[in-house]
């Protein structure tokens, strides 16, 4: 028996709408310590993680190890049949070929239920390494977003460079060249409203803008958003998902043949 | 411009 159960069910909505656009379907693994998924887009460009903390849920039940595949545009239609201050449960029988989720209004005088078939999917981890990263830059989740989308203007690409001045974005194409260049925050009213960074060595990374822009779909779930970079690997994006987990996308560089 | 590798290149499968 699977079971999980958020009262902040809004989050799970927000998880869906940072993800579905990249990914058409998914294995969510479920365990005694929480569900976890992985997968590259369709372009083997860029790598989804998403690691929900059985802790996080109110209700959290997990009897066996469970691999959930998903068509994950089925689950989105399902998800926005919720109100966004919905309680939502997942729930699942051992070896079950569905999945149900089960909308609960606040004051308990609606529940909805909704059965959605489950896939088996070829499972295709990859490793990711523990990488003592050169760059981690700390920013509004709002103001990276805005970057992104004003920078694809320019060009298919964005280069991050970033040294102890700060982080300049560039992007540069037919119609001339941008530049965006943040120093860290010195004081701010705000912990939200800072840009921090840390740095052992300075990087200068070029990616593709579709990707940037696509990661940006998780903007609601944190109003902070890292950057890890390292040279010649791929940048880490990683937003928390509330108090509960966090999602963080790898997007291979553009590097040199 | 540089060129652009499948993210398998940089990770291994498990």
């Amino acid at each position: 028996m699977f079971e999980a159960r958020l009262v902040h069910g809004n989050l799970l909505k927000k998880v869906l709408d940072a993800i579905k656009d990249l990914l058409t379907e998914a294995s969510w693994d479920c365990a005694d310590s929480g569900i976890q998924l992985q997968a590259m887009d369709n372009s083997h460009v860029s790598l989804v993680s998403v690691n929900l903390r059985a802790e996080g849920f109110d209700k959290y039940r997990c009897d066996r190890n469970l691999i959930m595949g998903m068509d994950l545009t089925s689950m989105s239609k399902i998800l926005k049949c919720s109100a966004s201050d919905d309680i939502i449960t997942m729930k699942a029988q051992d070896n079950a070929d569905t999945v149900s989720f089960i909308f609960e209004s606040p004051s308990q005088e609606k529940v909805s239920d909704y059965q959605m078939k489950l896939m088996n999917l070829d499972q295709d981890h990859l490793g990711i390494p523990e990488t003592e990263y050169a760059c981690v830059i700390k920013m509004p989740s709002g103001e990276f977003a805005r970057i992104c989308r004003d920078l694809s203007n320019f060009g298919e690409n964005i280069v991050i460079a970033c040294s102890k001045e700060g982080v300049k974005f560039s992007a540069a194409g037919d119609i001339g060249t941008a530049n965006v260049k943040l120093a860290q925050t010195s004081s701010v009213d705000k912990e939200e409203d800072a840009v921090v960074i840390d740095m052992q060595e300075p990087v200068t990374l070029t990616f593709a803008c579709r990707y940037l822009n696509m990661f940006t779909k998780a903007t609601p779930l944190s109003p902070q958003v890292s950057l890890s970079m390292h040279p010649d690997v791929p940048l880490v994006v990683e937003y928390a998902i509330g108090e509960i987990g966090q999602i963080q996308y790898f997007l291979a560089p553009k590097i040199g043949d | 411009e540089g060129r652009q590798h499948p993210i398998e290149m940089f990770y291994a499968r498990e």
